[in-house]
């Protein structure tokens, strides 16, 4: 990992005062690998490089510190930096006004998934009525799924009997209305970024409900193309932050750290697992330690 | 970007990140570009051919074909929601378009509504499905798949199993148990099938790694080819695990299925 990394090329440094341009140049060279390793975008490692670079040099060594902690602590700090300080919460609005959240994001994500999982969360952590909505009306048994997701989250589920995700959203927010929910979960279906007729369509969703939060889903486990796909959704949607899913992978999730510092939106939870409380707030440093590895 | 002019630090940088943007990985990517720097080329045409012919003797790709006289079983494996389902029913639709007679087992008995995802695929292609309830051992499926396999005659058994991340033992225990029933039952001729998502990075390698230390691994299908990421991850899989790439997916449709082929994969790599 990049920790040790930055060791190693301390290594025969023992005993020098400051960090100078000379004897980080190495530990440089291997922290731009290992941080394409970890699978950073390699336009936001050239970027970050710069930054810490700077400050790396322009930082006098604290007394009590070597050279070597010094510089794994301005990296470190520059990734949580970056990551967002402290974890933000949804946009919640006060009970008996309906808040509705938007789901998107690629296929396989783990959209269907996480709209229990966050269901789920509110419902327990709020205590509110929470209804999902089935808008997938193209991946066979995404309806059934989300059924069952529903059933183990303990929350309602708004099935619509058309094949048109547009009217069905539509219809679960007239459902929520009339039925007294708190809380509307739009789960929509898997889509390219580069697919022109489905980005046009969860726009459409979102300009009719006009959600108070967006979510990008997203695995966390992408590799460099992660920035142009949340780039596109978040050009197409505005989005209000970012779940980041299979957390529990061994992945270095560099995606997550690329993502943020591009779209800069929050990061508001991460997927740790396939249950339904599979859900945690995100807190960045746990995400740094990951990426430094 | 490249036009027909001479080859200078500047042009090898932007090299690199040609290939380190397609997921290539910094290892490969540095190993070529130092293998290229002291080739001593004049020009860019000469570094991308020279390159295009380095990455084509990385991959390992094969043609998965079917064996005459005996029951062919693939085995499905792969982590959470890369596209093995789908890949199924794609990969039906190949062989019965070739004449073949095929069944699916749906050996995914935990995730919401899996069983009836493969179930409608059967449905679309009029196949048989051996399944069972949620919750039932995924074991007792692959048992009762090959049996019934077996005593229709099929060419081809295709067997669905629940996305496992590869850094969960107690998941990778099932499947070796799942394999195990495979191996013992004997008389066939199995490939298992990793499947893997042209966006993922530098962790495709780390997945294909160990399900081939657990299961082994004969082919891999790389899907979601069609999202437009270079999938570069095949190098690092080919170099260090020689395990062969014998499918594309670019779409969701069940057509969506291509024969992996080198040229034109290497040919997407420096558009
Ligand atoms: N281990 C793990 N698995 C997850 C997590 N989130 C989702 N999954 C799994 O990922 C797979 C895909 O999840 P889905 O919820 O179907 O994904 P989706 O985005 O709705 O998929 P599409 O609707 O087809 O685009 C399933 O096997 C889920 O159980 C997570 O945080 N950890
Ligand atoms: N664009 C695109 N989408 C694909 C491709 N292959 C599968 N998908 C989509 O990816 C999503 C997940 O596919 P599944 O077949 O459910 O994936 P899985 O690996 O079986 O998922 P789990 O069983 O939950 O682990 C679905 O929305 C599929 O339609 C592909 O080649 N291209
Ligand atoms: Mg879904
Ligand atoms: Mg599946």
């Amino acid at each position: 990992g990049i920790t040790k990394a930055i060791s190693d090329s301390f290594k025969v440094l023992t005993g020098n005062a400051r960090i100078t341009e000379t004897n980080i140049g190495n530990a440089i060279n291997d922290i731009r690998t290992a941080l394409i390793e970890a699978d950073v975008n390699m336009v936001v490692v050239k970027d970050f490089i710069n930054e810490i670079t700077a400050k790396a040099i322009g930082e006098q060594v604290v007394r009590a510190v070597n050279p070597k902690d010094q510089f794994i602590k301005i990296v470190n700090d520059g990734i949580v930096d970056i990551l967002g300080s402290k974890s933000e919460a949804l946009k919640l609005k006060p009970k008996g006004t309906l808040t509705v959240i938007l789901l998107a994001g690629l296929q396989g994500a783990g959209k269907t998934t996480t709209a229990g999982k966050l269901a789920r969360y509110i419902k327990n952590s709020d205590n509110r009525k929470v209804l999902l909505s089935a808008c997938d009306v193209y991946r066979p048994a995404a309806i059934e799924q989300l059924q069952r997701v529903g059933e183990l989250a303990g929350v309602d589920v708004f099935v619509g009997d058309k094949k048109d995700a547009i009217k069905i959203s539509k219809e679960s927010y007239k459902h929520a209305k009339s039925g007294n929910y708190d809380v509307l979960i739009i789960d929509t279906a898997g889509r390219l970024h580069v697919d022109k007729d489905m980005m046009m369509e969860v726009k459409k969703i979102s300009k009719d409900l006009r959600p108070d939060d967006i979510l990008f889903v997203c695995d966390s486990m992408m590799g460099q193309h992660a920035v142009e796909i949340a780039k596109e959704f978040n050009d197409t949607l505005e989005v209000t932050g970012v779940i980041l899913t299979k957390f529990d992978s061994d992945t270095r999730g560099g995606a997550a750290f690329s993502i943020k510092k591009v779209i800069n939106k929050p990061i508001k939870f991460i997927g740790v697992s396939e249950k339904i409380d599979g859900l945690e707030v995100f807190y960045p440093e746990r995400i740094a330690s990951r990426i430094l590895g | 970007l490249f036009t027909g002019k001479s080859l200078d630090d500047n042009d090898l940088l932007k090299l690199e990140e040609v290939l380190l943007s397609s997921d290539i990985g910094p290892q490969i990517s540095s190993t070529l570009i130092t293998k290229l720097r002291l080739k001593g080329l004049n020009t860019i045409e000469n570094a991308i051919e020279f390159l295009k012919k380095e990455l084509h003797d990385i991959i390992c790709d094969k043609e998965y074909i079917l064996k005459d006289g005996v029951l062919n079983i693939v085995l499905v494996l792969g982590v959470n929601g890369v596209g093995k389902t789908t890949s199924i029913g794609k990969l039906a639709n190949f062989h019965l378009k070739k004449g073949k007679t095929v069944l699916l087992a749906a050996a995914d008995t935990f995730r919401a509504a899996a069983t009836e995802q493969l179930t409608r695929w059967a449905k679309v292609m009029d196949i048989p499905i051996v399944k069972q309830g949620e919750g039932a051992d995924p074991a007792s499926i692959v048992y009762d798949a090959v049996d019934s396999a077996k005593s229709k005659g099929v060419d081809l058994l295709i067997i669905d199993t629940a996305g496992r991340l590869q850094n969960k033992k107690h998941l990778m225990d099932e499947l070796k148990k799942m394999y195990k029933i495979i191996e013992t039952k004997g008389g066939c001729d199995t490939h298992n099938l990793l499947v893997i998502d042209a966006t993922t990075g530098q962790n495709a390698f780390h997945q294909a790694h160990v399900f081939n230390e657990v299961v082994g691994v004969n082919m891999i299908m790389m899907t979601k080819y069609d999202a437009l990421s270079k999938g570069g991850i095949v190098f690092n899989i080919s170099k260090k695990l020689n395990i062969p790439f014998t499918f594309i997916g670019k779409g969701e449709k069940i057509e969506d299925i291509e024969v992996f082929n080198r040229e034109k994969f290497i040919e997407r790599i420096f558009n």
